[in-house]
């Protein structure tokens, strides 16, 4: 039997709303380490990573390893039927062909339950390898988000340079050009409004705006977002799960033609 | 600019 539960359904919501926009579905592998689940977007740009540990659940027990394909729209549905305070379980037997979301009011008064039939998803997973990054900047997540969204509306492309001075974000077309430089902070008293630069070497490259503006929806998970460059290599777009995990996107830079 | 895909990065595991 599985059963995971969660005492405020809020980040589980949020959690959805970071991929039901870019993937349709995905497997959630179960065991007792946690959840993990790993998808592709329909056209195979961008990788999604989710990463939920055990320990960071209120309860979770996973009696034998067990993977649920689920339609993400489906199940973005339910989730809008809990309030961010109610309590949410996530329970399945094992070999089950159903998983049961159960939200329960923090009066207790009100307990719902929805059931959604799984999926057969035979989505390959692929290896990522491990990366020492040439550049690393951390930044507030909600900056990022508004430099994405700005710069989209001058090109489907964005340019990222970083260099020991900082990052800079340009954009250019039709409308004209746009460049945003961030340089990096050294003394914030917030961390989390902080900008660090980890440089081993300077990189460009250049990704689509669409999928940047896809993995933003993440924003409301977290204060800070963490970019890992390196030329010729999908960018890393990570946001920690406050004690419960991470999500992390993958993007495939564009190349001169 | 050409997009590349992830799979031409990542190979199944």
């Amino acid at each position: 039997m599985f059963e995971a539960r969660l005492n405020n359904a809020t980040t589980l919501k949020k959690i959805l709303d970071a991929i039901k926009d870019l993937l349709n579905e995905g497997t959630f592998d179960c065991s007792d380490s946690g959840i993990q689940l790993q998808a592709m977007d329909n056209s195979h740009v961008s990788l999604v990573s989710l990463t939920l540990r055990s320990d960071g659940f209120d309860k979770f027990r996973c009696d034998r390893n067990l993977s649920m394909g689920m339609n993400l729209g489906s199940m973005a549905k339910i989730l809008k039927c809990a309030n961010n305070d109610d309590t949410v379980t996530i329970k399945a037997q094992d070999n089950a062909d159903t998983v049961t979301f159960m939200f329960e009011s923090q009066n207790q008064e009100k307990v719902s339950d929805y059931e959604m039939k799984l999926m057969n998803l035979d989505q390959e997973h692929l290896g990522i390898p491990e990366t020492d990054y040439s550049c690393v900047v951390r930044m507030p997540a909600m900056e990022f988000a508004r430099i994405c969204r700005d710069l989209a509306q001058f090109s489907e492309s964005v340019v990222i340079c970083c260099t020991k001075e900082g990052v800079k974000f340009s954009a250019s077309g039709d409308v004209g050009s746009a460049n945003v430089k961030l340089a990096q902070t050294f003394n914030v008293d917030k961390e989390e409004e902080a900008i660090v630069i980890e440089m081993q070497e300077p990189v460009v490259l250049t990704f689509a705006c669409r999928y940047l503006n896809a993995f933003t929806k993440a924003t409301p998970l977290s204060n800070q977002v963490q970019l890992s460059m390196s030329a010729d290599v999908p960018l890393v777009v990570e946001y920690r799960i406050a004690e419960l995990g991470h999500i992390r996107y993958y993007l495939a830079p564009k190349i001169e033609d | 600019m050409a997009q590349r895909s992830i799979t031409s990065f990542f190979k199944p595991a």
